[in-house]
């Protein structure tokens, strides 16, 4: 199945 | 801060819709407005809202200043006020409280309501501008029950965007399901319109129980827009008056 990726795989801390 | 809002209602109803994803977060006030930007604990989902300085009438903010504010709290004291209620935020430079004041249109009622503030020490992320491959706009009722219906079958639904339509799919254990919409105008009420703006051809997976929370603020628009890219967040957009607008970001489910 498919895995949960997270936000901070694609939006970098400012 | 002073800032007054003709409807008390649109800031209980914007906390109602994120307040199970996110609990305690800044209200970044600055001359643009009143901003709140958070992600929820596990960090599959980013909520990010901004009420332009246009949607309140008067708006002052003399310094950027960060509310940090708990959640339940501030939803204990909007269930305060009155459903026609004027609410005015209010603060000070470097401030303790946050004021809330509901005014009644109608009447000579006055209430008025402290919230102590917290420190949060939250990171901002920086969302990319992105063109996405497909926009779509459906009414909002629609996007949440097939959110719901989908969620009796399945924990992930697969949204495929094809000149065809929209088409949202699951598998699970008792079975599968799917519904497909295609571009649909109806002159007499608009807010039934879906529209499909698509650049190229998309399909991702998205885990439902999110979806189902971000529908939470259904209640705030007639319609909400999807916007997918293959490989990045989907974006779930609620529009307000005055360019204001809630927006829930969440993270796709990749691989094999």
């Amino acid at each position: 199945g498919k895995g949960q990726s997270s936000i901070f795989s694609f939006f970098g801390k400012k | 801060l002073e800032a007054r809002l003709e409807q008390a209602n649109l800031l209980k109803k914007v906390v109602d819709a994120i307040k199970d994803l996110v609990q305690d977060c800044n209200f970044d006030c600055n001359d643009s407005g009143i901003a709140l930007q958070a992600m929820d604990n596990s960090h599959v989902a980013l909520v990010s809202m901004m009420l332009k300085s246009e949607s309140f009438s008067p708006f002052r903010c003399d310094r950027n200043i960060a509310l940090g504010i708990n959640l339940t709290s501030l939803q204990k004291v909007l269930r305060c006020a009155n459903s026609e209620d004027i609410l005015t935020l209010k603060a000070e430079d470097a401030p303790d409280v946050v004021n809330l004041v509901f005014e009644s249109a109608d009447s000579d009622r006055l209430s008025e309501y402290d919230i102590k503030l917290m420190d949060i020490d939250q990171e901002h992320l920086g969302i990319p501008e992105t063109e996405y491959a497909a926009n779509i706009s459906m009414p909002s009722a629609e996007f949440q029950k097939i959110c719901r219906d989908l969620m009796a079958l399945s924990e992930s639904v697969a949204i495929e965007c094809t000149k065809e339509g929209v088409k949202f799919s699951c598998n699970g254990d008792i079975g599968s399901g799917s519904v497909t919409l295609r571009s649909h105008t109806n002159v007499d009420k608009p807010e039934n319109n879906v529209e499909i703006d698509l650049t190229e051809p998309v399909a991702l997976t998205f885990s439902l129980k999110y979806l189902v929370n971000f529908c939470k603020a259904s209640g705030l628009s007639g319609q909400v827009k999807l916007c997918l890219s293959n490989e990045v967040p989907l974006l779930v957009e609620y529009g307000l008056a005055s360019n204001s607008y809630l927006r829930f970001y969440l993270a796709p489910k990749i691989g094999d």
